[in-house]
């Protein structure tokens, strides 16, 4: 489904270059759960980024679907995401100019359908924010943005979702309710990557790969259970 | 040191008022060690910027050291925090302007002491960051600009540390770095109330207060501990 070949991202620092990602080669099967580890600044969320379309690999390709994404148009790139892909990031990037209803529909700006707006409601309940759905981003605690974040990624039903560290704001209750989303996500047939500190996903995932110094090894390496 | 006295902190919301502090009284001793837990959204980050004289109480009195922080001017508040108070926030706040070492040093900016350069270089060794001293936080991976606001929190060798979920974008090896330099500065009999959603800090804290919709509950009190 998704696959890096080769691919290294090179960023210019101040005081030289940095690697943050280092001739990493990783096929993502249809309806895996990959979970992603490796210390801070080892090259994850880049990682996440290049794989989902949003980051140019500096070397190499990401293959979607047989699709080298980096050769389609930065327009065709977004509306190939926004069909299929959906993003929790690290630091939640919402809009700040709009509520959190609003921004869990911009998934769907591009063709909102009636069901929607119950969908996000629903989304939204169940991650206990149902009384804060006018609240602007400001407005908001850390943890509350995160999970505004976690549901504007699922609304789209994406086929494949990408999220980074989504619970490292979030008290155990509210991560285990994250958890429980993302793998019912996969049990419906979804595909999963998820960046995460936490041994909580561990043993529900298919494979799980160390990230050290943007070089990748696998931690556990199974083929395809029947989920 | 730090008391709180029937605080009570009301922000204006979309639908009607939130109450983040419902009648909090808290007294924190000096050279304690405190940590702060509780569901997202229910008052931590309030409770520790109220009591470091950032955001003023709706109701009650915030008294450090038998003064009464919020009748002091902004200015004179700014410089009672400046002499006395670390702050580690929950999403960093760092200078997008400046690069690591001068972000590690603005609490210096009122009065330079010539190791204060030195003091930084090892502290951001320490937290692993001496090949990004020169980077933007942008070119900054999430864990990495936590670091760095962990690092310029403990620059002025303040009284009193405020940590914010200092760890939530951490591996465990640097979550346990962070941890190590807490209690060493508590040790040389520093104060800390460090919000947290992990049970490292636990077996270490003197008391452990659970913040539930505002109000505040102990779920461990003991009289201080000889450290
Ligand atoms: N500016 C604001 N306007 C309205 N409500 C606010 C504002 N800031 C915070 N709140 C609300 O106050 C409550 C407490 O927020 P606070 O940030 O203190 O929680 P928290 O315990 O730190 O949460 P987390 O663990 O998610 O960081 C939340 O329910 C939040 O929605
Ligand atoms: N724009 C940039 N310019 C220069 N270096 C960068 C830039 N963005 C990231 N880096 C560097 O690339 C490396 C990988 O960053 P990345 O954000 O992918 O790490 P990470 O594994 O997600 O870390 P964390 O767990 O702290 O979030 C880091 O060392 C970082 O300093
Ligand atoms: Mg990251
Ligand atoms: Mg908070």
């Amino acid at each position: 489904m998704i696959e890096l070949q080769n691919v290294s991202k090179v960023y210019a620092g101040q005081d030289g270059e940095v690697r943050a990602l280092d001739h990493v080669n990783l096929s993502i099967q249809r309806g895996e759960f990959v979970v992603i580890r490796g210390p801070s600044g080892s090259g994850k969320s880049t990682l996440l980024l290049t794989a989902g379309g949003l980051v140019r690999p500096t070397e190499g390709k990401v293959v979607v679907d047989g699709k080298d994404i980096y050769t389609l148009s930065s327009r065709e790139r977004a509306s190939f995401r926004g069909g299929n892909i959906g993003f929790v990031f690290q630091m939640f990037h919402l809009l700040p100019y709009l509520n959190v209803l609003e921004n869990v529909l911009v998934p769907t700006i591009s063709g909102a359908r009636k069901s929607d707006r119950t969908e996000a409601a629903e989304l939204l309940q169940r991650l206990k924010m149902s009384d804060r759905l006018h609240h602007r981003p400001s407005q908001l605690s850390t943890g509350q943005r995160q999970r505004v974040a976690i549901a504007r990624a699922l609304l789209n039903r994406p086929r494949v979702i990408l999220a980074d560290e989504p619970t490292g704001n979030l008290d155990p209750d509210n991560a285990a309710e994250v958890l429980d989303y993302l793998t019912e996500f996969h049990k419906a047939g979804g595909t999963v990557l998820l960046v995460t500190h936490e041994q909580y996903a561990d043993e529900y995932a298919q494979r799980i790969v160390l990230l050290q110094n943007g070089k990748i090894s696998f931690l556990r390496e199974e083929s395809l259970k029947p989920s």
